[in-house]
């Protein structure tokens, strides 16, 4: 049982490993296809995509775009609804999806 | 026997590890999927001109969206680097990988409703390698469905 | 107070937090609004 269980060990540890390079290609695939030119000007949603998701009749739909690094902090839902947002390479925008 | 124990603790523990690793990989290739497909349909719709100004949302973004009539106080600093924002009712907090599989950007691969024309697309989306982990996401809601089947541990790795 | 910590601005990834956020929220938004006040939830997004 033992020798069975080091033989699956290994096999599993083969398959882990094959999962890391995977995982890591494909992260590094994914930040080379969001940096591409051609790709950035048409990565885009409207405000027409946000509509056909969020009822504007009865939803507020804020959009903040930040920097990379940006931190947001949420308080502890029980003491207050509260979102603090913190940027240190920009400024931050935040609008409000137009309900029309 | 005591061996054999620690061997068996090791190899559940590295089952789960290689379940979180397979669903992070498959998360990257839904954001890959569904990022293709938005710049597709973009770039395809640019064709009868650009979109009106300000009517785009450059990714990335987040949005918080929360009732109508909530009442949300605002302070903002003057070189716009922090905002504070106090509601007085629930919210709720999105990525923009999120709204995009709400688009449908994501053929639907993540809640099982993706149709085989769609998956053939998807599978276009992704590096060669990579195929049958879309096609495991489009056939594990299948495997849900048959839970009786009983996959072993090398199977499911 | 605790807060819960998010780093933004990067592209994608964060999903997982901001549902774990969404929930918290909405459970103690029911919690806080107890008796008089009326809790008015976001209404979920769809998913076409």
């Amino acid at each position: 049982r033992s020798q069975e269980l080091v033989k699956e060990l290994q096999d599993l540890q083969v398959a882990e490993q094959q999962l890391e390079s995977l995982i890591q290609m494909c992260t590094t695939q994914f930040k080379l296809l969001t940096e591409d030119p051609e790709n950035k000007g048409s990565a885009y949603v409207t405000c027409q995509d946000l509509r056909s998701i969020a009822d504007p009749s009865e939803q507020l739909v804020m959009v903040i775009k930040a920097p990379p690094e940006t931190q947001m902090q949420v308080s502890d839902p029980k003491e207050a609804f509260q979102i603090a947002v913190k940027s240190t390479q920009g400024p931050i925008d935040v609008f409000l999806c137009p309900e029309e | 026997a005591q061996e054999c124990q620690n061997l068996e603790v090791e190899k559940q523990q590295r089952i789960e590890r290689i379940k979180q690793k397979r669903s992070q990989l498959q998360e990257l290739l839904l954001q890959q999927i569904a990022f293709k497909n938005l710049v597709q349909r973009n770039q395809h719709k640019e064709i009868w001109g650009p979109p009106s100004v300000n009517s785009t949302i450059q990714l990335p973004f987040l949005v918080i969206n929360t009732s109508k009539r909530t009442v949300i106080d605002c302070s903002i600093s003057s070189d716009k680097f922090e905002y504070l924002f106090n509601f007085d009712n629930a919210f709720e907090i999105h990525d923009d990988t999120d709204l995009l599989k709400r688009m449908g950007m994501s053929l639907g691969l993540e809640t099982g409703k993706c149709s085989s024309e769609d998956l053939r697309t998807a599978k276009s989306l992704v590096p060669k390698a990579l195929e049958n982990y879309v096609t495991d996401m489009y056939t594990k809601h299948d495997l849900f469905l048959e839970s009786s089947q009983t996959h072993s541990a090398l199977d499911m790795a | 107070r605790t807060r819960i910590l998010v780093s933004i601005g990067e592209s994608f990834g964060t999903s997982e937090k901001f549902q774990k956020i969404n929930q918290m929220v909405c459970t103690n938004d029911r919690q806080l609004k107890r008796g008089a006040e009326v809790s008015i939830a976001p209404k979920p997004l769809k998913r076409l």
